[in-house]
């Protein structure tokens, strides 16, 4: 364990914490992509199928019970519970998640660390991550504006990733025949779709006034 | 395919 990686998992932690109490206190998913929080669903329930049987840590297990019972009460509560259901719109929030998912799944086939079942379901969960975060940037483009508690959502999601990036480089360097290039390579390319929301986030923020996050 | 570092992280 290190700090990049401790603070990205905290971030994660942030993230959740974020958007659990947006939903249930402001009663409302407008702006939330339930597309993205099922694809994190997903992403969760089949890389921590391991849970079982690859015991690494007490910390890995605890947190990976959390970031399974988070993502699916997220999706359960837009889904289901009144009033949020009432507050998504399926028009806006209309990603066609069948086109992450299957390249997603073909890559997990092709490219994975072993052909053993589970590590093409790892793979694929890997390679999805990088790309769940999608429904949800399109939704702001389309709204244009983003509201705060949204904008802080996302902003602390994609620096989870981007603080395990810096993770990944500080074992590279301290351990030695440490290979990661899975994840390496999809912890990359999901930090680079949030360069762009970075870039507006910080031109918000940066007077210190909280102006709505404006994407183009 | 790939035998890389064992799966220590989420």
């Amino acid at each position: 364990m290190n700090i990049f990686r401790f603070l990205g998992d905290m971030s994660h932690i942030l993230s959740f914490v974020i958007l659990l109490l947006k939903i249930t206190q402001g009663k409302s998913a407008a702006g939330i992509s339930l597309r993205t929080q099922e694809l994190y669903m997903i992403v969760f329930c089949s890389r921590y199928l391991d849970l079982f049987w690859n015991f690494s840590s007490l910390y890995n297990s605890f947190l990976k019970v959390v970031f399974i019972a988070c993502s699916s009460a997220i999706v359960y509560i837009i889904r289901f519970k009144s009033p949020q259901k009432d507050t998504w719109n399926p028009e806006l929030d209309n990603f066609p998640i069948q086109y992450l998912i299957g390249p997603c799944a073909v890559a997990g086939l092709l490219i994975n660390q072993d052909w053993t079942p589970f590590e093409m379901i790892w793979a694929f969960s890997i390679y999805l991550e990088a790309v769940a975060i999608l429904p949800q940037l399109f939704l702001l483009q389309k709204q244009g504006e983003v509201e705060n508690l949204t904008s802080h959502y996302v902003a602390a999601l994609g620096a989870y990733r981007g603080l395990y990036l810096m993770n990944w480089v500080y074992r590279y360097f301290t351990e030695d025949d440490y290979l990661q290039r899975i994840v390496w390579f999809a912890g990359t390319v999901q930090t680079g779709l949030y360069i762009d929301f970075f870039y507006h986030y910080y031109q918000s923020k940066r007077g210190g006034l909280s102006r709505p996050v404006k994407l183009p | 395919l790939m035998a890389d570092a064992p799966k220590d992280e989420l």
